[in-house]
């Protein structure tokens, strides 16, 4: 464990915090892609499949469980709360995201660490996880304005995996055999598609201004 | 921590 990863974990815990939060406390999920929160669950689900079968620290363990439990309740109460899926904005929630899922697992087929059930999936969640963010991105530019905590929202989402990028490049520096060339590439792709919400973001916080993304 | 394919990471 380094302190990038560590601080990538605690930005990624912030943004699911933000989220509940936003959820619990307006009772809304006006803003929110229930199609990339469902993808985000699917992440959860088939990257930690070694769940019970490798122990790695207490930690791991619990931030696995964190993330799974967090991913299912918010995407639960986004279609059975009552209150909740109310505000849902199903007409803007359009993106074609079976897409993403097809593509991801047909790249998992083809590149992968290791021609396993559970590597192919590992790989899977990878993948999906770079992309899963698009059905949100394309919400919030249809949205035109951005409530503050949706915003904070993705920006600490956007951050984590930028952070995690620190930290690949300080496990390489540290042991030059570590290459985790499939993380890392799409890690890259990820933090990439986030590159105008944070333009925008910064123009936001310089002016002191609401948060608009151009249609 | 390195395990297996090394998914120590979350």
């Amino acid at each position: 464990m380094n302190i990038f990863r560590f601080l990538g974990d605690m930005t990624h815990l912030i943004s699911i915090l933000i989220l509940l939060l936003k959820i619990y406390a307006t009772k809304s999920c006006s803003g929110i892609s229930l199609k990339t929160q469902e993808l985000y669950a699917l992440v959860f689900l088939t990257r930690y499949l070694d769940l019970f079968t490798d122990f790695i620290s207490v930690y791991n363990t619990v931030m696995k469980l964190v993330f799974i439990a967090s991913s299912l309740a918010i995407v639960w109460c986004m279609r059975n709360h009552p209150l909740v899926r109310r505000s849902y904005d199903k007409q803007l929630d359009t993106f074609r995201h079976y897409f993403l899922l097809l593509a991801s697992f047909l790249l998992a087929l083809l590149l992968h660490e290791k021609f396993a059930f559970q590597e192919v999936l590992w790989a899977f969640s990878i993948y999906l996880e770079a992309v899963a963010i698009l059905p949100q991105l394309v919400l919030l530019q249809r949205s035109g304005n951005v409530d503050n905590l949706t915003g904070q929202y993705v920006f600490f989402l956007g951050a984590y995996r930028a952070l995690y990028i620190f930290n690949w490049i300080y496990r390489y520096f540290i042991d030059p055999h570590f290459t985790r060339w499939i993380a890392c590439v799409s890690g890259l792709v990820q933090t990439a598609l986030y590159a105008d919400f944070f333009y925008y973001y910064f123009i936001s916080w310089k002016n002191n201004a609401k948060l608009q993304l151009p249609a | 921590e390195q395990l297996q394919g090394g998914h120590d990471e979350l």
